[in-house]
Order: structure tokens, then C-alpha cells, then sequence
């Protein structure tokens, strides 16, 4: 463990609290996909099955429980109880297309050729295109709750944090993980543009909207 | 074999 990686797993924690803050005070999921949230419970579920049969650290395995948790509780607060705010018409981003190409990439980028490790691999590569349902749900509206946006900052914050971490782990254990490295860069650079608008809009007091 | 993932990443 580093400080980037463990600062990169703090951001993570925030962002699912500012998330559950923002459904529970404003007592609605309005600006937040469906389909992102969903994914989310998929990259995790198949991502962190290893929780049943590999053991790495008490730390490991309660983030491993709490990621599995919390994002389907997302799910729950936004299919049930928080349903009449969900507006599906501007959720509409096709989930098929980030479900296929990850499969066929897990399929050919894989550390072993099993079960286990083609799932890893999936997860890797679908948690890094999860978030493109609610990023082109903000594109469609055109702006957002401030709140909202600083979830999505702390989420993409994690895994641009895991970029120094990875390199530190280079020159420190002398090792590289192909795969969670370029899903990774591919991951933080679908938040640069995001970023520009929230360094650039938010973070000096204005609201988040895009050009038109 | 020499597996090159960090199984101890989240």
C-alpha cells in the first residue's frame, strides 16, 4: 500500500458518500444514470468474487464487502424508493455497447485463460467505460447539481490516483499490470474533459454547465 | 508462471 493507492481508495469511499448524501437530503436520484449505477454493481460483483476464495488483507476484503454493498443499495434507493425521481427518457445511453466490446477484450486480455480471471479482466475494462451513461446524460442536460458533480470528481480523482501508484509500484516492486494500467489511462481520460468544466466552473463558485 | 496482476489492488 502507497499513498496514492490509498488516497485513490479514500476518493472512492467519498464519492459513494457524497452520492448517498446527494439521493438522501435532496430525497431524489434526479442527474444520476441508472445504467452507470447498475454497471457498477456488475464491475464490483464480478470484480471482487475473489473475496471467496483468495484473502489479501482484513482492509481488502472490507472494501471488496463495502463496494459490493453500498452500490446496490444505489440501486435499490434509485429503482425503489426514490423511483418517481429517476427520469429514464434521459437515460438512454446503450449499455450492449460497453457489455460486448469489454467481453470480447476480456476474452483476448487475460492473465489466465479461467473463469475467474477472464471475469477479473471484464470488470477491469467495463469499470473503466461505466461511467459514459451519465456522462452522456450530462452532456444531454447540460449541466448539474453541484453535489453531482462533486461525486463524479471524486470518482474520477480514484482511479487518476491509481496512475502514480502504479508507476511508484514499478520503480518500487519492479512490477506492471498491463491490463489495469491502459483500462486505467483509458478510465481517467474519459474525465478529462469533466474535469476542465469542474476545476474551471465549480471549484471557483460558478454552476457546472456545459457550452452549448 | 509468474502472474504480473496486482491481486491485492481493489
Amino acid at each position: 500500500m502507497n499513498i496514492f493507492r490509498f488516497l485513490g481508495d479514500l476518493s472512492h469511499l467519498a464519492s459513494i458518500f457524497i452520492l448517498l448524501h446527494k439521493i438522501q437530503t435532496t430525497r431524489s436520484c434526479r442527474g444520476i444514470s441508472f445504467r452507470t449505477q447498475a454497471l457498477y454493481v456488475v464491475v464490483f460483483i464480478a470484480r471482487y468474487l475473489d473475496l471467496f476464495f483468495r484473502y489479501v488483507s482484513l482492509y481488502n476484503s472490507a472494501m471488496k464487502l463495502f463496494f459490493i454493498a453500498s452500490s446496490c443499495y444505489i440501486l435499490y434507493l434509485m429503482k425503489i424508493r426514490y423511483r418517481p425521481t429517476h427520469d429514464p427518457s434521459i437515460d438512454t445511453f446503450r449499455v450492449e455497447y460497453l457489455l460486448a466490446p469489454c467481453l470480447i477484450l476480456a476474452l483476448i486480455f487475460n492473465y489466465k485463460f479461467n473463469f475467474a480471471e477472464v471475469l477479473w479482466s471484464f470488470s477491469i475494462w467495463l469499470e473503466a467505460v461505466a461511467i459514459l451513461p451519465q456522462l452522456f446524460m450530462l452532456q444531454r442536460t447540460g449541466e448539474a447539481e453541484n453535489i453531482t458533480t462533486h461525486y463524479l470528481a471524486a470518482l474520477g480523482a480514484y482511479r487518476a490516483l491509481y496512475i502514480p501508484n502504479w508507476i511508484y509500484r514499478y520503480f518500487t516492486e519492479g512490477l506492471v499490470d498491463p491490463i489495469a494500467v491502459t483500462a486505467g489511462i483509458v478510465q481517467t481520460g474519459l474525465y478529462l474533459d469533466f474535469f476542465y468544466v469542474y476545476f474551471t466552473k465549480v471549484l471557483q463558485g460558478q454552476k457546472f454547465e456545459l457550452p452549448a | 508462471s509468474v502472474s504480473l496482476k496486482f491481486h491485492d489492488e481493489l
